[in-house]
């Protein structure tokens, strides 16, 4: 795991989030995205002393999501289909874009799109949201903060490499519950 | 009408040119240090992009030429070793499936300055 460099971190137990009401998909209903972004937060706050609460007032969330497509302000155009598919930005700043060009899929929908570039949100909202978080990109392929997801795949459970970045950065959170953390051979369960 | 289909023509053409060179990589698996290539440009763009290669000049980095020179070696066996893979310096195919595949836009740079830590199992 890395972190950002002076590994800033957020100060505060609680951060609240938004999507933007102007930057958002067609092909995906709200409550959609806010289901598969509610369960992204749940997997990082049941490891640290932190809550997520969604506000509907975006211009003063300490987090901002939205989708957005090509040059769109902020010095990372993005580039299309494939190729990158979302970032964020290190604390407090809170900004996370993700490609609108992508074509994005929840709830493992993979196959009724049949598309073989097809991307899931669930991984992307949960890599990113490591970044929100002061996280950097881990080296372990199992890893969530792995910089690099393949088309068509999940990685969406929290790895030992994940969960010792972020307790290194708030501390664990008190009702840390190690069986509610995934079974994959990395998780911090079976370490 | 003729409008409309000009219209389309013109998504459709900006669609596919932003596909058509990113990820095409294939093609220099097994490049060789020293030779000119067309395409190695590229690769020294998309490394540029994530941080392993400096425009600070030197052989015409700013431009990213088409030769695979000593640095591009350099910056290879990096992007090897941040993101796991066998460190060889050289474009075999895992290296450069892993460089065609979908990505963070989030720069590795914090894996190159600050260096990483591991998990002891």
């Amino acid at each position: 795991y890395t972190y950002f460099g002076g590994k800033p971190k957020w100060n505060q137990d609680k951060l609240t989030y938004a999507f933007s009401e102007t930057h958002k998909l067609d092909y995906l209903t709200s409550d959609d995205v806010r289901t598969v972004f509610r369960r992204a937060f749940d997997q990082w706050a049941s490891v640290i002393p932190v809550s997520f609460e969604e506000v509907d007032d975006y211009t003063t969330a300490d987090l901002k999501i939205g989708f957005f497509a090509g040059d769109h302000g902020d010095g990372q155009p993005f580039d299309g289909v494939l190729g990158t598919l979302a970032h964020a930005f290190a604390p407090e700043n809170g900004r996370l874009h993700l490609d609108a060009a992508e074509t994005w899929v929840v709830d493992d929908d993979f196959g009724s799109k049949g598309s073989t570039v097809a991307v899931d949100l669930e991984s992307v909202a949960t890599h990113e949201i490591g970044h929100l978080l002061g996280l950097g990109h881990s080296s372990q392929e199992s890893a969530v903060m792995y910089p690099s997801l393949r088309p068509r795949t999940k990685k969406v459970d929290l790895t030992v490499d994940d969960v010792a970045g972020v307790l290194k950065l708030y501390g664990a959170n008190p009702k840390l519950r190690l069986d509610s953390l995934t079974e994959s051979e990395n998780s911090i369960k079976n370490g | 009408r003729h409008l409309a289909e000009e219209a389309t023509a013109k998504a459709t053409q900006t669609i596919h040119v932003s596909n058509a060179t990113w990820h095409d990589f294939s093609r220099l698996v097994d490049v060789q240090v020293g030779s000119h290539v067309s395409g190695v440009s590229e690769l020294k763009r998309y490394l540029h992009r994530f941080g392993y290669v400096k425009d600070d000049g030197g052989d015409g980095m700013k431009n990213f030429s088409d030769v695979f020179d000593g640095r591009l070696e350099t910056a290879i066996s990096l992007y090897q070793q941040n993101l796991g893979l066998p460190i060889t310096g050289r474009l075999d195919m895992s290296t450069v499936t892993l460089m065609s595949s979908p990505r963070c836009g989030v720069s590795d740079t914090h894996m190159i300055n600050a260096g990483f830590h591991t998990t002891a199992h």
